[in-house]
């Protein structure tokens, strides 16, 4: 997180805000509702306490406009540009402007008005931009559910005013794991198209062979109707699809698209209905097979035939000598089957039946 | 006189332009002239800055990764504080 500069912040805190003009994309009480709920974002976690006027000056100004409207800093039509605030200060200062040529809305369409607006309370109320891309004061705009605040916002927000006396649970959302955390280990991994997709938390880095830096994107940005974790995952190249397994349900992307019908159980492969969750997931190119790791054993699926082989489940142990008795995360090259528990990755090689190499988990992330 | 330089291709006056306002706007780049190689220079850096900020691959470069965050909606305000 960061502040503007000498942690610029209200004195007091209970703050005055009015609307001054609506916009006609939403009912009146729509927009109200939707400030009002922006603003408890952050009186949720602060001792904060926000006072509507009608009239008169308020701390927190906030109108919509369109291109040049007041302040020397035009808008530039739909797209771009959102919205501005500015932070704490007499005059101007808290004064919170949108962009009237686009369209806000109260769900995932165009640009959601509560969660640009509670971006703008956070400028409002001394926050700069964070380059979390899991934050809610990151400057580029994504749509996301639940509670917007991250640990990161909090954090930022609480070393301004300290924390909220009499505060209820909330749920923040988590801050972005580090690619070279020493202690990173993965949710899952696959091929997708010559690229590879690692899974961690609500976001998943993306490695192209001439991208040298991973990108690092959340799972709902690309994939909206996959959860936002994700327990096991493959590629199988033969009919282009990538399985995402999360909980007992599963998900077949074609590319960047869900296939048709999914999700399903994962008890359609075959699975015991025991089974409620899958580690890892790894298609065995050279023999067609998918090895699905669960807990100490793993299943061996025929992707021709469509069914489970016989004589699974078997011990991890017993079958991958040195790579313990858990995995998280799995991936096949070349006849090394890559398997990660927490921070280290195994290299176990089919033909000599042993592993090979030892290295961390986030070595494949260029750290 | 026989001459290889090529006028520069209007996608690529496009991303300059671009880039120029949007590093003016959100990284404190100085609008208006500078002497030449200057201002290159201080584009590159302004290039940078906004690529560190954004966990991109620090190129000093408009490849193709920073012209599309540029081209992302966004707020309005500055990413460096002034």
């Amino acid at each position: 997180y960061n502040h503007f500069p000498r942690d610029l912040k209200w004195k007091t805190t209970n703050v005055t805000f009015r609307i001054l003009n609506y916009t006609p994309d939403l009912k009146k009480k729509v927009v109200d509702r939707a400030v009002r709920k922006a603003l408890n974002v952050w009186s949720k976690v602060t001792p904060l306490r926000f006072t509507k006027t009608f009239d008169g000056t308020a701390d927190i100004m906030i109108s919509f406009g369109t291109k040049e409207h007041g302040d020397f800093n035009p808008f530039d039509g739909p797209e771009g540009l959102l919205a501005h605030a500015y932070p704490p200060g007499i005059g101007i200062g808290g004064d919170t402007h949108f962009d009237e040529d686009e369209t806000w809305t109260e769900d995932y369409h165009a640009f959601n008005l509560f969660l640009v607006a509670a971006h703008e309370f956070g400028h409002a109320l001394g926050m700069a931009h964070s380059s979390d891309p899991g934050s809610l004061m990151y400057p580029v705009y994504s749509y996301a559910k639940g509670f917007p605040l991250s640990e990161d916002d909090i954090e930022g927000i609480q070393s301004l005013y300290g924390e909220n006396p009499d505060h209820e649970k909330f749920k923040p959302k988590p801050i972005a794991p580090e690619k070279c955390d020493p202690e990173l280990s993965f949710d899952a991994i696959t091929e997708l198209r010559g690229e590879t997709i690692i899974f961690k938390d609500r976001f998943y880095w993306r490695l192209h062979p001439n991208m040298p830096e991973p990108e690092q994107t959340l799972i709902k940005n690309t994939w909206p109707e996959i959860p936002n974790k994700v327990d096991a995952a493959y590629e199988n190249p033969e009919r282009d699809v990538v399985i995402i397994f999360s909980g007992i349900k599963m998900w077949a992307l074609n590319g960047y698209t869900l296939v048709d019908g999914y999700p399903k159980y994962i008890h359609k492969l075959g699975l015991p209905k025991t089974v409620r969750k899958i580690d890892a997931a790894v298609n065995i190119r050279d023999t067609g097979k998918t090895l699905l790791f669960v807990d100490e054993e793993y299943w061996s699926f025929d992707e021709q035939t469509g069914t489970m082989d016989t004589g699974y489940p078997r011990s991890i142990e017993d079958d991958f000598p040195g790579i313990g008795d858990e995995v998280d995360a799995a991936a096949y090259h070349y006849g090394y089957l890559n398997l990660y528990h927490e921070h280290t990755q195994f290299e176990y090689s089919y033909s000599a039946r042993k592993v090979v190499r030892i290295m961390r988990a986030n070595s494949i992330l260029n750290c | 006189a026989y001459s290889s330089a090529k006028p520069i291709s209007t996608e690529e006056k496009d991303k300059a332009v671009l880039a120029k306002k949007y590093l003016q706007r959100f990284y404190g780049m100085p609008a208006g002239l500078q002497r030449p190689g200057k201002s290159s220079d201080l584009m590159q850096q302004k290039i940078r800055e906004m690529q560190e900020f954004f966990k991109l691959e620090v190129t000093g470069k408009l490849d193709d990764k920073t012209v599309e965050l540029m081209e992302m909606a966004r707020c309005g305000v500055p990413d460096v504080a002034e």
